[in-house]
């Protein structure tokens, strides 16, 4: 079971707080159960899957799009966003009230849905509910928080670990870069030498050779 | 020419090292790098 | 200004449950306002930063300590823990009401603190400022919630790069020590090939020399 809490000003008293509780199963578009609640008294109704399409086809919308609509101004609480109105009208004895909602467009409103709505006979254990629920989710997205918080730190120092070793891999490299060739430097200078004595030897050998004749 | 050749066969390898002159890092390193161009 | 919600519910009457609101500015220590509501009627009362000192003193207890006590007690939610009990006794005329707080130990509670807490006249507003405080809470819970998921995939995706970056700069170290001694093999062998073909010339010069008297 699907449920969300928001806060609501019905246009014809802008300064009125109204709580909004809608709660669905799966899919807001097989139906839901509105609560609503000035904090002291609170009505409830419900939507069924048909009146659903019932209004999306008396509107000549396609039902996914109504539907999204009905999330936009029911659930996400865009309300605040001035893009969705509620009318919430209570009877003489109050025992209902009727409340409706619309979107507002550039220089037009038009009815999205609405609805009768039933007093509850006990409106306390709904207000003791809606606090209730939102108590059980701050508590959730607390723990959440902690949680992500704790992964956060811990994927930084991962982070910083694995940054070191790569500075040390970087620096191991150009190490035993500059190492290797110092070492081939050397072993290779050895055979040069080697190679300027030979070269000197037969110099000399080939001279000795040349001058024999004359010398005997 | 036939004699520049040879002088070169002489003087250095195959790589354009010299058989006889002291190498240094950074002419080994342009020895190194002549036979990746050459691979 | 500083505020907690928790659900309470009175050792009297355990099924029952009633919302404890504290506020307090900066420090518990420096005083704390109560409000306890049962979603119908509330309750408000406030503990001075000397009804505090008081309290420590009649019970021989550590000033911070006993503010320690009254968080756990009071802010953090720890009746669940079932470290602290409540008692809730409404008068007759219900214009007020006793509110004690005491914590558990093995086998014996000791009471914390108490109050009188005086009737609300409009507790709809009181009802209405609960729930505003869990969405208001809510709200920053759930964007703080979002930037911390955000935050998460961004040092994944760090550490993951870096991580990449280790393997091909510990792949190259490799292959470059492979490489070089790959190319210092050849021209050292250059080298050696030099010096095996000088030995041989130079010993050829020698024995030409040895034998030239006998050819002339």
């Amino acid at each position: 079971m699907e449920k969300t809490l928001n806060r609501i000003h019905p246009v014809s008293d802008p300064e009125a707080t109204y709580f909004l509780q809608v709660s669905w199963e799966k899919d807001l578009g097989t139906g839901f159960v509105i609560m609503l609640s000035d904090g002291q008294c609170a009505w409830t109704g419900t939507v069924s899957e048909a009146e659903i399409s019932r209004e999306a086809a008396d509107m000549e919308m396609d039902r996914e799009k109504y539907v999204e609509e009905l999330k936009k101004a029911l659930i996400l609480g865009e309300e605040s966003a001035g893009k969705y109105n509620f009318a919430i009208s209570r009877g003489e004895e109050s025992t209902e009230c009727h409340f409706s909602y619309e979107k507002n467009m550039k220089d037009v409103s038009f009815r999205l849905g609405s609805l009768r709505l039933q007093k509850v006979s006990r409106p306390v254990e709904v207000v003791k509910e809606l606090i209730g629920h939102c108590l059980d989710r701050l508590g959730r997205l607390q723990a959440e928080n902690e949680h992500l918080q704790k992964e956060n730190e811990r994927l930084f120092s991962d982070w910083n670990d694995v940054e070191k070793r790569l500075e040390k891999c970087v620096k191991a490299k150009e190490e035993l870069e500059a190492d290797l060739y110092n070492r081939f430097v050397l072993v290779l200078n050895e055979k040069k030498a080697k190679i300027r004595n030979l070269q000197k030897l037969l110099k000399e050998a080939k001279e000795s050779a040349a001058d024999a004749p004359y010398t005997r | 020419c036939p004699d520049t050749k040879e002088h070169f066969a002489r003087e250095y390898d195959s790589y354009g090292d010299s058989y006889t002159a002291d190498t240094d890092v950074a002419q080994l390193k342009e020895v190194f790098s002549r036979m990746k161009d050459n691979s």
